[in-house]
């Protein structure tokens, strides 16, 4: 129902270990729109947390090539944003 | 009618609005609306008050829902419990007890204005949609209370999602949840806010790593109360402060209510732990909602016998 798409747009999952890994995330932020799902923004990250960011698809190679790079512990939890918009409303009723 | 309505599914703030005026009308003896506040575009904030009626004023829990706007499965979780309220008072002991003994005012919509943006505009919309003093919308009403205002954990740039606002109180909706909250202080005994997700059973302080001088009895109801929700379908809960459990952050709705005086103040983050976040199945509010009742429940009851 919403006009705005997210196709191809990624969640990642990112386990910064140390702080060196918090500062790549906070630089990442700082270069790129992104959008955090938990914490709430790049000034919450900590080492040793689960950090779930939201990214364009426009920039997800840009995130995984710099993912790669920064030996950071990371995966893709949702591969595709609109696809899971639209299996949010997976109820027999609809 | 609310015969229709359809509580597994996401609904609307035009499907919410009208559920409201019916459930209402329908259960005249248990339920009454009224409004607390406008929000910034203009729609009217409605409370429901759930609870027998009663000559004398009794001690009531307030519990809120949505005040991020696309943590979809929070309203969905408030219009379930009213639903079950209304539909197992008389039958079950424990909701019979509480709604005899006291009152709750449920708020199925904190950020009505947002949770319409994520329908119409863009599902993934945190904030309000007040125009700040800048080209960017909104303010993270959940860092607008007067908590340890715009400190750790908030953003004073209206451009961040966790933008705190020009000053405390200035969302109007937060405003008037807090004047309903203050106007009430002497009956209200617990606050409970409903968020997603990360499977959280959170209570003061998030703007501190102080702990509350009832930490112990917190801990333990939170505990007792995750236990309870884990029984239904073996979901795994975390309890504890929200500074040292998730992370520190200012100006949150349950460390303000906590400072006026609520004692009990709670903050529920539901289903799941990542693999959905924000885009929870459908197919999932029943098995969440359900889950959440019995520890909603536990605190609630837990509450009346400990005033």
């Amino acid at each position: 129902p919403s006009s705005r798409r997210f196709d191809g747009e990624k969640l990642y999952r990112l386990k910064p270990e140390n702080e060196v890994h918090v500062g790549i995330i906070k630089d990442l932020a700082n270069r790129i729109e992104i959008d955090f799902w938990k914490p709430g923004s790049a000034e919450l990250v900590t080492p040793k947390s689960e950090v779930d960011i939201h990214v364009s698809a426009s920039h997800s190679s840009l995130v995984a090539t710099l993912l790669q790079q920064s030996g950071m512990e990371h995966e893709v939890l949702i591969a595709d944003l609109q696809a899971a918009v639209e299996k949010q409303f997976d109820s027999k009723e609809r | 009618s609310t015969m229709t309505y359809n509580y597994e599914k996401y609904n609307t703030w035009q499907n919410i609005e009208a559920w409201m005026s019916s459930i209402t009308a329908e259960n005249p003896t248990l339920v009454s609306r009224s409004v607390i506040g406008t929000t910034y575009e203009g729609r009217k904030m409605h409370l429901l008050k759930l609870g027998r009626r009663s000559s004398s004023t009794k001690p009531a829990i307030f519990m809120d829902c949505g005040i991020h706007a696309r943590e979809w499965i929070s309203p969905a979780f408030c219009q379930w419990f009213v639903k079950e309220a209304v539909s197992t008072y008389g039958s079950d002991a424990t909701m019979t007890s509480l709604l005899n003994n006291m009152d709750v005012y449920v708020l199925p919509v904190f950020n009505i204005d947002g949770y319409d943006y994520t329908w119409k505009r863009n599902r993934m919309w945190r904030k309000t949609r007040s125009r700040a003093s800048s080209s960017c919308y909104g303010t993270d009403p959940n860092r607008n209370f007067d908590a340890g205002w715009c400190t750790t954990g908030a953003s004073s740039n209206p451009c961040s999602d966790t933008y705190c606002g020009s000053k405390p109180e200035s969302e109007v909706e937060v405003k008037a949840v807090a004047d309903f909250i203050r106007q009430n202080r002497s009956i209200i005994k617990a606050y409970i806010t409903i968020h997603s997700y990360s499977q959280l059973l959170l209570f003061p302080y998030s703007y501190t790593t102080a702990l509350v001088e009832n930490h112990s009895e917190l801990l333990e109801v939170a505990r007792q109360a995750a236990k309870a929700l884990t029984s239904l379908y073996g979901t795994k809960y975390t309890s504890g402060p929200g500074a040292t459990t998730i992370y520190p952050a200012a100006g949150g709705s349950d460390d303000w209510a906590y400072d006026l005086g609520v004692k009990y103040s709670y903050t529920f983050e539901l289903r799941d732990t990542g693999r959905y976040g924000f885009l929870l199945p459908e197919s999932q509010i029943r098995p969440t909602c359900q889950e959440t009742m019995l520890a909603v429940k536990y605190i609630a009851s837990y509450v009346q016998n400990n005033p």
